[in-house]
């Protein structure tokens, strides 16, 4: 796991966040439902939750979906490239690229369209640089970069939950393994 | 366009099944390496750039295969666990025309994936006698 320069996260007064969809985008209830379950997934191991808001403007994460150039000089380049980017705590943008064709349920696998992204598994991604975490060489990781079309991969890795526990510390409820590696290394030789 | 399901994606949305993602011109590149000169490979500079490999400073992108572009290969081939070989072979082209998140591998020159870590050249514990003052 790595983190942005500077390891950037939301601070110890923020642990309860909202969340807000672009009215503009007009998203129905099941599409919505993907976002949930995938802030869940990160609450799990964490003490942080996740709450959805009506309020765009107030939100602290603020999530859209845009085509092409949508004002943040990070422009969409259409079907497939680059399907989404969020920014580092605490900025809580969240876009994704209006263009591609996401599917919220169902065996993508099968999917007849090979360019059938999987809407789930891109936002858990995204959740995971809105809480501070870069990418990862990690192939099973949730912030390994890349995830081919018609993919769904939506259980985080060790390596994702080591490195935003690192961040935010363990979720008391949450009894899979703890953190065990940590990037650095405590020199217990008494040598100096 | 997000559909509930695979089967709510209507038949013939994508003729052909064709996709226009802009990243399969990378496919003629097959084979390129330093010091050679080819169409599109200012395209393949302006992705490294765009992602972290290429600095600002070299930003002046030609269809050439400079040593900025080499480094920038060599750098991504050890982040996704490629062979380094600085030269864009089909392990390399497949990996760089999957759709990705379009946040940067590396930001402002610095990155913590596998070519930010630092593996020491010996064993410290077994090769380190030291005395404490």
């Amino acid at each position: 796991y790595t983190f942005f320069p500077g390891s950037p996260r939301w601070p110890d007064s923020k642990r309860d966040l909202t969340y807000a969809f672009w009215p503009g985008n007009n998203l129905t209830t099941e599409a919505k439902s993907v976002f949930t379950r995938a802030f869940d997934r990160w609450s799990t191991v964490i003490p942080m939750t996740f709450a959805e808001t009506d309020s765009f403007t107030i939100a602290d994460i603020r999530i859209g979906f845009f085509s092409g150039d949508h004002g943040d000089g990070e422009p969409f380049d259409g079907v497939l490239g680059t399907l989404a980017h969020a920014f580092s705590p605490p900025s809580g943008r969240f876009h994704l690229d209006g263009d591609e064709n996401w599917v919220v349920s169902g065996d993508i696998s099968d999917s007849s369209i090979i360019s059938a992204v999987d809407l789930e598994s891109v936002a858990v991604h995204e959740i995971g640089h809105l809480l501070g975490l870069g990418h990862s060489s990690v192939e099973d990781a949730i912030m390994y970069p890349t995830i081919p079309s018609r993919t769904r991969k939506v259980e985080l890795a060790q390596d994702d939950i080591d490195g935003v526990q690192q961040l935010y510390g363990k979720n008391p409820n949450y009894n899979g393994s703890s953190s065990t590696s940590s990037v650095q290394e405590s020199d217990t030789s008494g040598a100096h | 366009r997000i559909f509930p399901d695979t089967s709510s994606i209507p038949p013939g949305l994508f003729p052909n099944n064709a996709t226009a993602a802009a990243w399969d011109n990378f496919k003629k590149l097959s084979g390129c390496r330093a010091g050679q000169k080819l169409d599109g490979l200012n395209k393949l500079k302006q992705y490294f750039h765009d992602f972290g490999y290429i600095p600002n400073t070299f930003a002046n992108f030609t269809d050439d295969f400079d040593d900025a572009l080499e480094s920038a290969l060599k750098t991504y081939q050890q982040n996704f666990n490629l062979n380094v070989t600085g030269e864009l072979d089909e392990q390399t082209l497949s990996q760089l025309i999957k759709p990705r998140c379009g946040n940067a591998d590396i930001v402002n020159g610095t990155t913590a994936m596998n070519s930010g870590k630092w593996t020491p050249p010996f064993n410290t514990t077994s090769h380190f006698h030291t005395v404490g003052h």
